[in-house]
């Protein structure tokens, strides 16, 4: 453990109580993508079904559940106590057109062509662009809540930490991982649009509106 | 080359 995978935890579980915050204090979930969310649960699915049989330590175990259970805690408010509130209309990017690609790209590029590998390896892939339904609906509402551009800084910052994570092991620990940094790489990138609004306008207190 | 370590990464 290093102090950037320690705060890119820190920071993943930060998005996602802020996530759940916003939409239990509001009541609502109107301004973020269920696809995104679901296709996080697959994420946290796919990746900890070690969970039983592979102990590492009990903060491993620990934040395995943490997420898991609130990844489907935060399903069942967007897609049950609050439906109501589902911006559906502008929560339509295609999920199949990442879901398929990524299924079909984490057979042929793998370290083990195992199940749980495979698994593990789709899991990687999909979390780097799971949160394009959440960008692209942002887009298209043209807007996000503070709480919610928040929530998405703190997601976004969680990879880039583990990016510095990768560089720390690399060099002290000879650790590497080809697939999580490229795949890390990628889901940072994807961001980088964001940051940038976020930095400039919600640093500044004003409200995050994308230009017209 | 990758080490093979256990996935012990979230």
């Amino acid at each position: 453990m290093n102090v950037f995978r320690l705060t890119g935890d820190i920071a993943h579980l930060l998005a996602i109580i802020l996530l759940l915050m916003k939409i239990w204090k509001t009541r609502s979930c109107a301004g973020v993508s269920g696809k995104s969310q679901m296709m996080f649960a697959l994420v946290f699915t796919t990746r900890y079904l070690d969970l039983i049989t592979n102990f590492i330590s009990l903060y491993n175990t620990t934040m395995k559940m943490i997420f898991i259970a609130s990844s489907y805690g935060t399903l069942y408010l967007m897609f049950l106590k609050f439906r109501a509130t589902y911006d559906s209309n502008h929560d339509t990017f295609r999920m199949e057109f990442l879901v398929v690609p990524v299924a079909g790209l984490s057979f042929l590029v793998n370290h083990d062509f195992s199940p749980l590998e495979i698994l593990w390896t789709f899991s990687i892939y999909l979390e780097s662009v799971a949160i394009l339904p959440q960008l692209f609906m942002i887009s298209k509402t043209g807007e996000a809540e503070t709480i919610t551009s928040h929530y998405l800084f703190a997601l976004g910052s969680y990879r880039a930490l583990y990016i510095l994570n990768w560089v720390y092991r690399f060099y002290f620990e000879g650790f590497f991982d080809l697939i999580a940094v490229v795949a890390g790489c990628v889901q940072t990138v994807l961001y980088c649009d964001f940051f940038y609004l976020y930095i400039t306008k919600v640093w500044k207190g004003k409200k995050l509106t994308l230009p017209a | 080359k990758k080490k093979k370590g256990k996935k012990d990464e979230l």
